[in-house]
């Protein structure tokens, strides 16, 4: 472990409890996107089938549980809970998130360590994990303004994947072989989407004005 | 050796 990647685990915390802050609090989930939320808890649900078969530490079992249980969560209070689902954006959350699915298992069928039921759903989780944000940065430029829980939820998202990057380089110069190429890749990618966010996030902070994606 | 690299991170 090192302070990257543990900035890059207690931002993506974060980006979860702001999540839940704004959903519970508001009881809204205006300008969430569903399909993300959905596509979230299948990267976890994949990622983590080594939950009961490889202990690495007590953190990294509970982080992985406090993952998969916040995003079903999540994804079942904005599909079944009857005040929070009258708020979501259903005419706008229209991104055909399955070929986001389909693309990131056929890629994770060419493309992965080895080619073991175990490495083909952790490759599918990577690739599934640097597109899921798409859905819901399509949802922002058509809603508009955004509110400044989800604004911050997408930012701490973004960045967590950035302090990983630099987890990755780290590792690279301190651990003899270290070679995490699909996950470094695909983040590389994943952090990259959200550059244009990121710009605009900024502006809106140092202007001190409301964040306005362009449509 | 098990079939997979054990991955350490989340």
């Amino acid at each position: 472990m090192n302070i990257f990647r543990f900035a890059g685990d207690m931002m993506h915390l974060t980006s979860i409890l702001v999540l839940l802050l704004k959903i519970y609090a508001t009881k809204s989930c205006s300008g969430i996107s569903l399909k993300t939320q959905e596509l979230y808890a299948l990267v976890f649900l994949a990622r983590y089938l080594d939950l009961f078969t490889d202990f690495i530490s007590v953190y990294n079992t509970i982080m992985k549980l406090v993952f998969i249980v916040s995003s079903t969560a999540i994804v079942w209070c904005m599909k079944r809970d009857r005040v929070v689902r009258r708020s979501y954006d259903k005419q706008l959350d229209t991104f055909r998130h399955y070929f986001l699915l389909a693309a990131s298992f056929a890629l994770a069928l060419l493309v992965n360590e080895k080619f073991t039921f175990q490495e083909i759903f952790w490759a599918f989780s990577i690739y599934l994990e640097a597109v899921a944000i798409l859905p819901q940065l399509v949802l922002l430029q058509r809603s508009g303004n955004v509110d400044n829980l989800t604004g911050q939820y997408v930012f701490f998202l973004g960045a967590y994947r950035a302090f990983y990057i630099l987890n990755w380089i780290y590792r690279y110069f301190t651990e003899t072989h270290f070679s995490r190429w699909i996950a470094c890749i695909s983040g590389l990618v994943q952090t990259a989407l959200y550059a244009d966010f990121f710009y605009y996030y900024y502006i809106s902070w140092k202007n001190n004005t409301k964040l306005k994606l362009p449509a | 050796a098990k079939d997979h690299v054990t991955k350490d991170e989340l």
